[in-house]
């Protein structure tokens, strides 16, 4: 690895960035995402937090442009220079340009670039690391198509990076594992779709099965929303408003895609849950009543999207109206006019039309194990 | 077969613009010593091929061209 003359680095570890617009190659979520995920290749190992701003000036601006573009290297149409970045310091220290005569794509094709690879190795720029001569490390300076799911940061730029900053200091033993899909003992913290796509959850850890790729994705929460610590207890996604909530603690966030809703977190007692209700342990909606059923110990609550209030005559007990269902629910999912209720390593499918118990299964059963 | 003269001069084109912008060559335009130039060329030609892990003879040979043309960053892998 190498670092620019005098090693320029970031004097703090909150570093804040902006995108100051778009590629139309790509779908403007899909963009965010690349942007998020190769922020968080360095994040994972060094004390450097990111916070992505909508407006001002941020210490790392982002821009897609052609030819000239008021700096020092103007870009050359296709092929040939991608994009390039500046070292850490004030005014255009630290911004990454990306040519938008280049062809940006979501995933490694043969027609494109990977976005989150010249992002990632841009942003090595931004943080202060120079050039690579080690085929396969993220900043040797040709762009080498490869397969970018579980894509982990090269040995030579961690080492490079942690020699400008301080490794993380994560105490092994703490850090929880990501758990084999097929552990008989598997269980999740929450699930919800998103967008037809699945997400199951558990500590940091992002399971995402999709109707446009087939296998399992396996990703971290901060991958996709770098500000959000992991660990939710519930979660759930409101279709029609292309909006997923997410419950920690007493708090809830709203997310549009990979865009955090302005103004939360919020505490879930603006949702009408009394102080004593501390945090939720599962949540799910229903599209067909627009209703929400959240889950706290033996009881649920009955949210109505449409007044955006509780309905009267809740908490009722969990065993009264889902019958099967004895004890406290970890996690819900709504699927095809059924509910699947997880506790620890099973799953409890249920009617909901025809209020029936229907199946119960292993968690994992969504892994094709 | 011989490479054609136009193509020939493409790529000297292609490699004196590629080490310009990532390995800190300046050609003196108005040197009278022509040699003096092609000295400082095979020089950056050299410290690239050092970089790449190619192998270093000084010359503009088909692999370090191969490499001058693949897409890559434009920040410059040596600086001034």
């Amino acid at each position: 690895y190498s670092t620019f003359p005098h090693s320029p680095r970031w004097k703090k570890d909150n570093v804040t960035y902006r995108i100051l617009n778009y590629t139309p190659d790509m779908l403007q979520a899909d963009v965010e995402e690349a942007i998020a995920k190769a922020f968080q290749l360095w994040s994972s190992v060094t004390p450097l937090r990111f916070t992505k701003l909508y407006s001002g000036q941020a210490d790392i601006m982002i821009s897609f442009a052609s030819g000239f573009h008021g700096d020092f290297y103007s870009f050359d149409g296709p092929g040939g220079t991608l994009a390039h970045a500046y070292p850490p310091s004030s005014g255009i220290g630290g911004d990454a340009h990306f040519d938008e005569d280049e062809n940006w794509t979501k995933f490694t094709t043969y027609n494109g670039y990977n976005l989150f690879l010249v992002a990632a190795h841009e942003l090595g720029h931004s943080l202060g690391l120079g050039h690579s001569n080690v085929f396969g490390a993220l900043m040797y300076p040709i762009y080498m198509a490869r397969d970018t799911r579980n894509y982990r940061l090269p040995q030579d730029d961690i080492d490079g990076i942690q020699a400008l900053y301080e490794p993380t200091q994560i105490t092994p033993s703490k850090t929880p594992m990501r758990p084999k899909d097929c552990d008989p003992h598997l269980s999740f913290d929450a699930i919800t779709t998103l967008r037809g796509e699945i997400l199951f959850f558990k500590d940091i850890y992002v399971w995402r099965k999709s109707p446009y790729f087939s296998g399992i994705e396996h990703d971290t929460i901060s991958s996709f929303w770098p500000s959000l610590a992991g660990g939710f207890d519930a979660a759930y996604e409101v279709d029609k408003k292309d909006r997923v909530i997410f419950f920690k603690d007493n708090q809830y966030w709203a997310v549009s895609g990979y865009r955090i809703e302005p103004g939360f977190p919020r505490p879930i007692q603006n949702l009408g849950f009394s102080t004593s209700v501390r945090k939720i342990d599962a949540a799910v909606h229903d599209p067909n009543t627009k209703k929400t059923y959240f889950f706290v110990g033996q009881k649920y609550w009955s949210f109505n999207e449409n007044t955006q209030s509780m309905e009267r005559g809740y908490p009722r007990k969990i065993a009264a109206d889902f019958k099967g269902i004895g004890h406290r629910v970890d996690a819900a999912l709504q699927r095809n006019g059924h509910f699947y209720f997880f506790h620890g390593s099973k799953q409890y499918e249920f009617d909901i039309k025809n209020k029936k118990l229907i199946h119960i299964t292993k968690s994992y059963s969504w892994f094709n194990c | 077969f011989p490479v054609v003269p136009e193509k020939e001069k493409e790529d000297i084109q292609l490699a004196k613009q590629y080490l310009e912008n990532f390995y800190d060559f300046k050609e003196e335009k108005d040197s009278l010593f022509k040699s003096k130039n092609l000295d400082r060329m095979s020089k950056k030609i050299r410290e690239m091929q050092s970089f790449f892990g190619l192998e270093v003879t000084g010359e503009l040979n088909r692999r370090t061209l191969d490499m001058m043309k693949q897409p890559r960053c434009g920040i410059p892998d040596v600086r001034s």
